[in-house]
């Protein structure tokens, strides 16, 4: 079971996730048709208006602030793409586009970037579905990602992994009570986390192929 | 506008709490 603290702690980084989501008015936008420069365009609004939600979220992680303030950088520039490919598939996984996924699937196909990026996203969001996580799972998961201790140029590593583990725990216990017939339920989580990143590595390649198409 | 801003630098902006400056 969870201790008081740890219960204070969730319900914290719960109010704040689901506090900082994509404003509707964007992501109304989604579906539809746009020409292929305001796709482009509009998908480089979307991608920033994720980077302010995600620092935003994350300032209210407790423990956050008081991290030295260029680790708080290096930390969420490690972490923005990692936390946009697990954001979207918690989009896709849980239907949250008003069942518009269909459509939003198709234009990504037909977006001019290669299917070769495509695909691996398409087959992590379906692996990440089977796990069917629970929205805290999905808040929980990206606070573990933002506190990554082995980013590129943090210097105060040991804060951070310290930060990590608390929520680590809090996400084994939650696994154990929403999953209780899955033991291995927590490590798949875990799993994903290395799949997520190989979108790190190659997404600036993907950003910049479909730049170039 | 935005979309022509690095990612350090909508962190660095972000995490001050000015954006839309």
């Amino acid at each position: 079971e969870l201790t008081q603290d740890e219960i204070q702690l969730l319900q914290y980084v719960m109010e704040s996730y689901n506090k900082n989501r994509m404003p509707q008015d964007l992501t109304s936008k989604l579906i539809e048709n746009l020409s292929t420069d305001d796709n482009f365009i509009f998908l480089t609004t979307m991608a920033t208006s994720h980077v302010q939600i995600l620092v935003e979220f994350t300032k209210k992680i407790p423990g956050f602030q008081t991290l030295d303030h260029e680790d708080q950088i290096a930390l969420l520039k490690g972490s923005a793409v990692e936390a946009m490919f697990l954001r979207s598939a918690e989009l896709f996984n849980k239907k949250l586009l008003d069942s518009h996924t269909d459509v939003l699937e198709e234009r990504i196909w037909n977006s001019g970037i290669s299917h070769d990026y495509i695909n691996p996203m398409f087959s992590f969001y379906k692996s990440v579905g089977e796990l069917k996580m629970t929205e805290e799972e999905y808040a929980l998961l990206t606070a573990v990602v933002i506190l990554t201790p082995d980013r590129q140029f943090l210097k105060d590593k040991e804060s951070v992994e310290k930060l990590q583990e608390s929520f680590l725990h809090i996400l084994e216990k939650l696994c154990k009570q929403h999953h209780p017939n899955n033991p291995q339920h927590f490590a798949r989580l875990l799993g994903r986390l290395t799949e997520l990143r190989t979108f790190s590595h190659h997404h600036t390649d993907m950003v910049m192929s479909w730049r170039v198409s | 506008p935005a979309s022509n801003l690095g990612l350090e630098d909508i962190i660095r902006k972000a995490l001050m709490g000015n954006f839309d400056d």
